[in-house]
């Protein structure tokens, strides 16, 4: 789907795997203090110098949805 | 940089246009000469000229030179893809991802790729977005558009990007400089690289031996939060968060938050100038006016509001005043007070007129500002007068000073 139509969830997934190394089924059963997708919007929103909130805040998804580069911010030596 | 400290060991590196399905075909390995691929967009001059450029911005700063070759592998092999395109690293078609590219290695390293399903164009305009400059009507709302999505995106400035990562530069949190990962655009004929980036890149390979080809632009610094010295351009409330501004840079704090988040004002507002002079909102309308030089622009949300920018003397200004220092609107009494020079106006928003008796000196109405007015705003009935790094904070109602304080009190060092 074009990003700019998916549902937020949906793009904030989409991105954070891209982006973020981000899985959804880690296969854990270690219960966490917070959940791998909050884990990775916090990573993003430290980045970005966002308002560390691991929550879907409009902030975040603002800065999802502007064109970027496609080179992982965390992981971005694993390329070579 | 890349946690690896992934770097060319020698200064000269070769680039050259491929078509990426065809690199990986076998045949192709063996000796048959790939097409050069160049993007439907551009005129294959444009594409040349603006890779080229891009990697002169490198070459500028540091030893490396590059060299065009026309068939083999270079180094920097680059070309333009579109969704799975050989790398395991698709393309997610139209906006999103503009392009990627691969930290120094052999093979794939270096290799930068472009995302097809974009609009790439030479150069815009003025740096900003045609189709924004001539303003939306004041009805339409929504999401903001992707920034200048609709007449494309610079090539110049996504290649010397990419080229950056080739060379071993990893992501930066500065939102000024180049290897910020968003999209920012600007003008490639006044493009100077960023002072984070340069530092980035010569801390890999040092500066260029033969120093700067003549004198030029300082390489432009990100402004900080944390400068004790730091004397705003322009704040202003809008929709419960303050905006502080300055250069190319503005800062939004919520006021129920303490962490500003810094960006470009390009990001925001496409169509709206660097460097401003004065913002103020009017929450009735629900504007926020930008003033710079002798023109005024007005935004609702994202969009620029149709008929501007126009002249400042929309707002009563006479003709010798040329540029507004600050700006602020008393909602409760209905007038909005420019800052000009030592001056006071005091326009009226309900007669549209300026009121009887202004101009008149800034320290008789605020007896305590001897120096000029630097920025100013509105909050909770409360005057923010800034001259240089100090603010006063007055009482609109009875225009008592309250206390002096500084930037820090708003615009947290975090």
């Amino acid at each position: 789907l074009p990003w700019e139509t998916m549902p937020d969830e949906e793009l904030a997934k989409s991105y954070l795997k891209s982006f973020y190394n981000f899985r959804e089924d880690n296969g854990s059963a270690v219960r966490r203090a917070l959940s791998p997708l909050s884990q990775k919007l916090s990573e993003m929103q430290r980045f970005f110098g966002l308002e560390i909130t691991g929550t879907l805040d409009p902030a975040t998804l603002e800065v999802m949805r502007k064109p970027r580069c496609g080179v992982p911010d965390g992981k971005i030596s694993a390329f070579s | 940089i890349f946690g690896d400290n992934l770097k060319w060991q020698k200064k000269n590196l070769t680039y050259r246009w491929v078509d990426p399905h065809r690199r990986l075909r076998p045949a192709v390995l063996l000796g048959e000469d790939p097409i050069e691929n160049y993007s439907p967009d551009m005129s294959q001059a444009e594409v040349d000229q603006s890779i080229e450029m891009a990697l002169q911005v490198w070459a500028g700063v540091t030893p490396l030179r590059f060299s065009r070759v026309f068939s083999g592998t270079a180094d920097i092999m680059v070309s333009f893809g579109r969704q799975s395109h050989g790398d395991l690293y698709p393309f997610d078609g139209p906006q999103g991802t503009l392009a990627h590219a691969f930290a120094p290695a052999p093979g794939i390293g270096g290799d930068a790729h472009f995302d097809e399903d974009e609009l790439f164009t030479f150069r815009s305009e003025e740096g900003q977005c045609p189709h924004l400059d001539a303003g939306v009507p004041e009805t339409l709302g929504g999401a903001p558009e992707p920034v200048c999505a609709a007449t494309g995106y610079v090539l110049f400035l996504v290649a010397a990007h990419e080229f950056g990562h080739s060379l071993g530069l990893s992501h930066s949190s500065d939102p000024g400089a180049l290897m910020f990962p968003i999209y920012t655009h600007s003008n490639p004929d006044s493009f100077v690289l960023p002072q984070d980036d340069v530092r980035g890149i010569q801390s890999l390979y040092g500066p260029n031996p033969e120093g700067p080809l003549g004198p030029g632009p300082e390489p432009p610094t990100t402004p900080d939060a944390c400068d004790s010295k730091l004397v705003l351009d322009a704040v202003t409330t809008l929709r419960g968060e303050i905006y502080f501004f300055k250069g190319r840079f503005l800062w939004r704090r919520h006021t129920q938050s303490s962490i500003p988040q810094q960006s470009l004002i390009a990001n925001f507002w496409p169509g709206a100038p660097d460097e401003i002079d004065a913002a103020v909102e009017r929450r009735s309308s629900d504007r926020v006016f930008l003033f710079k030089d002798r023109q005024v622009w007005a935004f609702r949300g994202y969009d620029l509001v149709a008929g501007y920018p126009k002249s400042i003397s929309s707002f009563g200004l006479p003709g010798a005043v040329k540029k507004v220092d600050a700006a602020l609107l008393d909602e409760e009494s209905g007038k909005m007070l420019f800052f000009v020079d030592r001056m006071l106006y005091s326009y009226d928003e309900a007669t549209e007129t300026l009121e009887p008796g202004f101009p008149q000196r800034v320290d008789r109405t605020f007896p305590d500002i001897l120096g000029r007015v630097t920025a100013a705003f509105e909050y909770r009935g409360f005057a923010y007068i800034y001259s240089g790094p100090v603010m006063f904070e007055y009482s609109l109602g009875s225009k008592r000073l309250f206390r002096l304080l500084d930037n820090s009190y708003f615009l947290t060092c975090t």
